[in-house]
């Protein structure tokens, strides 16, 4: 156990490093991982939504032992936001996958629209970052729904979303219907929608993006306002934030490149 | 190498001589280098910290791994739990021959682990990647 044992966790290095001894101990490290520079995210919440989840993949492919090709120790980092959120079928597209990938939302407000309008959510990802030679094996989108307490039970809504397909200055966005299915006003936790194909579409065809859309119907076929029914938008808290997340599997082998 | 022939009779008595002397002195040397198991090639405890790296800002999991390393003697005998290959064995006795010309193995990894890394990248996105070879399972006589 190295968390216990001081003198190997002690630290690993053990001279002052010089300036230039400790970029190129960065540069040597960080050409291993792929990665051209050290990142410098602008934004550090662990505790969002998307890292969250990721955190739960993560301790699911520790825990499955040196067998599984991962060694110990690793020591698992249990979120105390409650149960896991990644669900039995996120843990079946981990086993064929090397690489996973979760997106943030770039849509910084919610927008509102007059009750004559047709009420939706709009939603972006950036996956023109990915790596050179990773393909798209499974993506997500997910969304929170909190429990709505001034709906009656039994009511129900009809969700959808929708591939945003060309965009309109005069009137509404073309869309392509992803996924359709009915939602209890009384149901809570998190709503996952395959988006595997138009992802696999952005990486191929970055300047075909255009985000998502997601729409809400009464029974009746009113659109309803989808904070309405409870799904958490931009001002919600972080940890339900809407985010994307994509598993990929490598196509090619990564070369390191020249020194 | 093989004697030269009858006439060379004489010769090769004393070189037969000259021969067990040699065996002799290299069934000392077996006898010393098995003796000396503690220097043996084996893996060897090493931890990488990220955190000492200062990477915590961008590096979510781990804090750092056991990545170990393989240091030792690769000496006549090589024993099995050396993991040595064949040409390795060979390898230890020419050098047990012929020290000054042929060097003895290397003790290097002969298996390795993969880990996985979760990190965000500049846009705040996060990765979850896994990099092959990254930990010592085993080390062995190359």
């Amino acid at each position: 156990n190295f968390t216990l044992d001081n003198e190997v966790h002690s630290s690993f290095i053990h001279r002052r490093l010089k300036s230039q001894e400790r970029r190129e101990m960065q540069r040597e490290i960080l050409s291993i991982l792929g990665l051209p520079h050290r990142p410098r995210p602008h934004l550090h919440g662990k505790h969002n939504a998307a890292p969250m989840f990721m955190l739960d993949l993560y301790n699911a492919m520790s825990t499955e032992g040196e067998e599984d090709g991962y060694s110990y120790p690793y020591k698992p980092v249990f979120t105390t936001q409650g149960p896991p959120i990644a669900t039995l079928q996120d843990n079946n597209f981990l086993n064929d996958a090397d690489m996973v990938m979760s997106f943030v939302n770039l849509v910084e407000h919610d927008k509102e629209f007059l009750p004559v309008r047709r009420h939706h959510r709009e939603f972006r990802f950036d996956l023109s970052r990915i790596p050179e030679g990773e393909a798209v094996t499974a993506a997500e989108f997910r969304i929170y729904k909190d429990f709505v307490h001034e709906r009656f039970d039994n009511e129900t809504f009809r969700i959808s979303v929708y591939q945003v397909l060309e965009e309109h200055s005069d009137r509404e966005s073309d869309l392509f219907l992803l996924d359709s299915r009915v939602i209890w006003a009384a149901e809570e936790g998190w709503l996952v929608f395959d988006v595997t194909v138009t992802s696999n579409h952005w990486v191929i065809n970055p300047g075909r993006n255009l985000g998502l859309q997601l729409a809400l119907e009464s029974t009746t076929g009113e659109s309803v306002n989808p904070r309405v029914a409870g799904l958490i938008g931009r001002s919600g808290p972080q940890n339900k934030q809407p985010f994307m997340v994509a598993f990929f599997k490598a196509t090619e082998v990564h070369l390191r490149s020249i020194r | 190498s093989a004697p030269a022939g009858t006439k060379q009779r004489n010769a090769n008595r004393s070189k037969g001589a000259n021969k067990s002397q040699e065996a002799l002195r290299v069934a000392n040397v077996a006898e010393n280098s098995s003796a000396d198991q503690k220097q043996a090639c084996k893996k060897h405890e090493l931890y990488v910290s990220f955190r000492d790296l200062g990477w915590q800002d961008w590096i979510i999991a781990p804090e750092g791994y056991a990545a170990y390393y393989c240091e030792g003697e690769c000496a006549f005998p090589l024993n099995s739990y050396m993991n040595a290959t064949n040409h390795a064995i060979v390898q230890t006795l020419v050098h047990l021959i012929n020290p000054d010309t042929i060097p003895k193995p290397c003790c290097a990894p002969t298996q390795l682990h993969a880990i996985s890394v979760l990190y965000f990248d500049d846009s705040s996105n996060v990765i979850l990647k896994k990099y092959r070879n990254m930990v010592v399972r085993a080390c062995g006589c190359h």
